[in-house]
């Protein structure tokens, strides 16, 4: 999965997921 | 809102009512940070509209690794930026009898 959790000490949930490519600015 | 380079946006329906809001956050234009940006992706966090500070979660995701110490500011205007109006957006949405 291109998904991944990250728990930071103070307990806060981040969730990492594609960004997606209609929602990346051109370059 | 300022082009700060990172993007935050609501991740959610916002009903209006709860205060703990999704979030999703991600660098659009790298160049605009300060340190060297490892492209990992969307950040999607929750964050509570009345009791948390948008600074705050910015150190907590440079303490993660995503953001060097150099863009915490960076990254917390975005997401004080985007908080704002979300405030704002509920403000003018309630209805008089409410």
């Amino acid at each position: 999965s291109a998904t991944a959790q990250v728990v930071h000490s103070a307990g806060r949930r981040f969730i990492v997921s594609p960004v997606p490519e209609a929602r990346l600015k051109e370059q | 809102a300022e082009d700060t380079g990172v993007r935050v946006e609501i991740n959610e329906e916002d009903d209006g009512k709860k205060s703990s809001i999704a979030l999703k956050l991600w660098v659009e234009d790298p160049k605009k940070l300060k340190g060297k940006y490892k492209d990992t992706g969307a950040i999607e966090f929750t964050f509570d509209l009345v009791s948390e500070v948008p600074e705050v979660v910015a150190q907590e995701m440079v303490e993660s690794g995503f953001f060097l110490d150099c863009d915490v500011k960076i990254v917390g205007k975005s997401i004080r930026d985007r908080v704002a109006l979300i405030k704002w957006r509920r403000e003018r949405t309630v209805s008089p009898g409410n």
